[in-house]
């Protein structure tokens, strides 16, 4: 990582804040929840603390300008520039701006609030630009709404200045670690003869010809995507990818999101109102049938006519006689269906409808 | 006299104020002996190299692409 010119940094550990004004975009409840936890981001990996104070000005002091406001940096309102901060010192260090025409969001709507003082606060901390694209110091906006958790490179930087956290946390998946035994997914699919596991913002490809599976955040391949997914499919015979999440569907072919996704899953397969999520997905390669489980219940869906197939619900146990508990994931390898319930996987024959073989999740990864 | 379409020019607008915002250009350049071209190419070669870009010091359509996303108002380098 690099280090900022000349170092700065605050030389206490208690430090103060005051916010001057408002964004008429968002309530200020809204605004003071994002600020406080923008400064969360970092008090949380280092001995820093932040207090707001309301009749001084603090240490850091945040505001919202039009225009020119007599610093060197003018907004102009464009998507270009819309917040500065100023490295640690007196007076203007340490400050944050923002465009006040700029809009503010708390959602995945430019510009996100929190993101971007969580950002603007690593300058007023003393940190530079970091050329790790993962990075919350990165110089481009990146935000995407997915679960936000510190880049390793913001970690080592910040501690570089002011030394770790004296009750560290630990920060939820920062590192994915597929040999911890009791590992869960969010989603399991096949892929071109790869199988790939969804966890958080993580996927794990598992290919045959490599000796370790490939590890990597879901953006770099789906920045379209929403992380932490509830179930997920490959329709082989369209190379296409489902992806789920609530009661919508994502389809994908390759990197891209088909236009005109995501749909509600009652519009695009003809679930009943009352079905609001699926829990696992697989289609029949052989067939084109997709089997989705939800709950104890499972539907089935034809590819071919794009309708679902009369009879159904039915219930799960009935068919798949040893699979009556819930159903985190499913794919299918050759003859068999491979359900996984917690961290286990059951392989079910469809030839002799039955369970032959159960063992731990992370046999996939050579641990 | 090279005429310069009208896209060409506003591209050569956005590399000059980015560079100008963020790489400190502008302010060197007014000595008599500075070669400007090679002071943009290496400005150029130090924004694609913060980026992760491919090291060209030509304002190339990836580099451009780059320049035109949303982003933080403080400079990547010191002054």
């Amino acid at each position: 990582y690099a280090i900022t010119h000349n170092n700065p940094r605050w030389t206490k550990t208690h430090l103060t804040y005051s916010i001057l004004n408002y964004t008429p975009y968002l309530s200020k409840a809204v605004v003071e929840d994002a600020i406080a936890r923008a400064f969360r981001v970092w008090s949380d990996v280092t001995p820093l603390t932040f207090q707001r104070v309301f009749e001084e000005e603090g240490d850091i002091v945040l505001s919202f300008h039009r225009g020119d406001h007599g610093d060197l940096y003018t907004f102009d309102g464009s998507k270009y520039h819309f917040a500065h901060a100023f490295l640690p010192g007196l007076g203007l260090g340490g400050n944050v701006h923002y465009d006040l025409d700029q809009k503010w969001t708390d959602n995945n709507e430019d510009f996100n609030l929190f993101y971007v003082t969580a950002h603007e606060l690593g300058h007023s901390l003393g940190l530079s630009h970091s050329n790790d694209e993962e990075a919350l110091m990165f110089p481009s906006y990146t935000w995407s709404n997915k679960d936000f958790v510190l880049n390793q490179d913001d970690i080592n930087r910040i501690q570089a200045l002011y030394g770790p956290s004296p009750n560290p946390i630990q920060l939820t998946d920062a590192t994915l670690d597929p040999c911890n035994s009791g590992l869960t997914f969010d989603a399991i699919i096949t892929y071109r003869g790869e199988v790939i596991f969804f966890k958080d913002r993580f996927y794990i490809r598992v290919i045959s010809f490599l000796p370790e599976p490939l590890i990597d955040v879901i953006d770099l391949i789906w920045p379209n995507l929403p992380g932490k997914f509830d179930a997920a499919y490959e329709v082989s015979g369209v190379d296409e990818l489902r992806f789920f999440k609530g009661s919508k569907v994502w389809a994908v072919q390759e990197q891209n999101v088909l236009e005109g996704f995501p749909m509600d899953i009652q519009s695009f397969f003809g679930f009943p109102s009352n079905v609001t999520n699926i829990d696992a997905a697989v289609c029949e390669e052989e067939t084109g049938k997709t089997y989705f489980f939800v709950d104890h219940m499972y539907w089935r869906y034809d590819e071919n006519t794009r309708s679902m197939d009369p009879g159904y619900p039915r219930l799960i146990a009935e068919d798949f006689p040893g699979i009556d508990y819930k159903v985190d994931d499913v794919i299918q390898k050759e003859d068999n269906f491979y359900f996984f319930h917690q961290s286990i996987q059951y392989r079910f024959n469809l030839k002799t409808r039955r369970i032959d073989d159960s063992s731990d999740i992370n046999t996939w990864f050579n641990c | 006299f090279p005429v310069i379409q009208d896209g060409l020019q506003k591209n050569v607008k956005t590399v000059w104020k980015y560079l100008e915002n963020y790489y400190n250009l502008g302010k060197n350049m007014q000595a008599k002996n500075v070669n400007g071209k090679e002071v943009m190419a290496e400005k150029l070669r130090q924004m694609q190299q913060l980026f992760g870009l491919k090291v060209t010091g030509n304002s190339d359509p990836e580099t451009l692409r780059a320049m035109k996303k949303p982003r933080c108002g403080v400079p990547d380098v010191a002054p």
